[in-house]
């Protein structure tokens, strides 16, 4: 991690790991 | 909750792009501040003419990126690639890079997402746009594939509308309505847009923010971009992904922190849409030429076509005794010329009549092959039959000869008027001695005198001798 690296910590995700379900 | 289309049409719309222009110049790059509410938003919407040569979806760091799950920054991808102006692109899984959705850069299909329907944006090879939802099928189609595809989620503005209430519904939103889907769509950030206007110009958007602090939402973005005559458009990624690049320097603040939290760094993304200069068919016009503009300026004199790939001899190709390289025309055994029109000179032989024949007494040779066993040249190497050294054969030339013949001739001559004339004249002498007058020769004697009558006799009046 150089002092160039984002921290990634605005994240805005349009679905959540909760619904990470194998598509059917 | 999410079904793949395979096969079959899904809700999409196709709209021409806008044709080059000569000399219109590059993308136009539009800076705001603007309000939402009581909000201060900054932000670029960029404009793109000819977009079909001029716009491209990027792997991370280049091609292959997505299938090592890269992640480079936008500066970096946009640099590697020239980018005029450059933006994050689609989606990808933060745990392991993994390019999500369906990715077509540069005519070349990297990823698919199977049928999944998030709102898809795309060029097709006749420079046709395509917003909206594609099967699979659709997406692989290859009558008139993609050229660029990327997806997004959440399809903004359909034919002049907005239209994110229908994509909520199609895009797998949860029924509760305080989902992260419906959060996703409301909350205010940093967002990204891709689309088209009226005219078929390509449209990117973007706009600073911070989740839950600063930004605008994706009902506020479709309104901007409605009032910029943007009639097609899908939501791209957006948060600390949304980064804008200009001809290669960051020109936007990212959300995201440094490891000092002093300050905001990029965040390393996957797929990059750029804007760049027209490119040429293929970019390198095939190592035969420069590409300048769009068009391919062919290096030599015989790389033709646009771009640089065809040989041109000319007309004549050859004449039909060469073959065609970049240096002009190779001709064959037994021709030469700049067409390979012209047959070996006497002497010469081989492709382009570079080889002297080796043939004895300095005879010709067969063109071609530079056989010196062919007639003539075996007529070439024929002895005479007397023998007769070479400088006794070198002086009866074709003059020397002339002379002779001439001077025979006229020996002929002479000797044939003389005999004439003497002929003539006997037979004169002997005509005359037969008819006519005769004159009386009287005999003499030899040792006494002649009568005096005999004497007086007249020739003509007295012959005894006469008839």
């Amino acid at each position: 991690l150089g002092s160039r690296a984002s921290r990634e910590d605005d994240l805005l995700l349009p679905y959540t790991r909760a619904r990470a379900r194998i598509p059917r | 909750d999410c079904t793949r289309v395979r096969t079959g049409s899904r809700e999409h719309e196709s709209w021409p792009s806008a044709p080059a222009i000569p000399g219109a110049g590059g993308p136009t790059v539009r800076t705001f501040v603007s309000h939402f509410g009581d909000r201060a938003v900054t932000g670029h919407l960029t404009r793109v003419v000819a977009p079909l040569s001029t716009f491209s979806v990027l792997e991370p760091g280049g091609t292959g990126g997505c299938a090592i799950k890269r992640r480079t920054t936008v500066e970096e991808t946009a640099r590697a690639a020239d980018c005029r102006v450059a933006q994050n692109g689609g989606f990808f899984r933060m745990s392991t890079g993994e390019c999500l959705g369906n990715v077509v850069s540069d005519k070349r299909r990297v990823s698919s997402s199977g049928g999944l329907q998030n709102a898809q944006f795309g060029i097709r090879r006749d420079g046709t746009l395509v917003t909206g939802y594609l099967s699979e099928e659709e997406v692989l189609d290859t009558e008139n594939p993609f050229v660029q595809l990327v997806s997004g989620v959440v399809w903004l503005i359909r034919n002049g509308s907005i239209y994110i209430n229908e994509s909520q519904a199609t895009e797998c939103d949860e029924t509760q309505e305080t989902g992260s889907f419906s959060k996703f769509v409301n909350v205010i950030s940093a967002r990204t847009a891709l689309g088209h206007d009226r005219k078929g110009q390509l449209i990117l958007f973007h706009a600073d923010g911070q989740t839950e602090q600063r930004g605008i939402n994706l009902w506020e973005m479709a309104e901007f971009l409605l009032k910029q005559g943007v009639v097609n458009a899908i939501n791209l990624d957006g948060g600390g992904s949304a980064t804008f690049v200009l001809n290669g320097t960051l020109a936007s603040y990212p959300s995201d922190h440094c490891q000092d939290n002093m300050w905001r760094c990029p965040r390393s993304v996957s797929t990059v849409v750029c804007v760049h200069e027209p490119r040429c068919q293929p970019p390198d016009c095939h190592g035969h030429g420069t590409c300048i503009a769009g068009h391919c300026q062919c290096t030599g004199g015989f790389w033709q076509g646009t771009g640089c790939g065809e040989l041109d001899c000319g007309p004549s190709n050859c004449s039909g005794h060469g073959l065609c390289t970049e240096t002009g025309c190779h001709c064959k055994a037994g021709w030469m010329g700049t067409n390979c029109s012209e047959e070996c000179p006497l002497g010469w032989h081989g492709p382009s009549c570079q080889r002297p024949c080796e043939c004895d007494h300095q005879c010709p040779c067969d063109p071609q092959t530079g056989n010196c066993s062919i007639s003539p040249v075996k007529q070439c190497l024929q002895p005479s039959e007397t023998t007769m050294s070479a400088g006794e054969l070198s002086f009866f030339t074709g003059t020397a000869w002339l002379a002779l013949t001439l001077a025979l001739v006229f020996l002929l001559l002479v000797s044939t008027v003389a005999n004439v004339a003497l002929f003539l004249g006997s037979r004169a002498e002997r005509r005359r001695r037969l008819d006519g007058d005769y004159v009386y020769h009287p005999l003499q004697e030899m040792n006494g005198e002649l009568l005096a009558t005999e004497k007086e006799q007249p020739g003509g009046s007295c012959n005894p001798f006469k008839d």
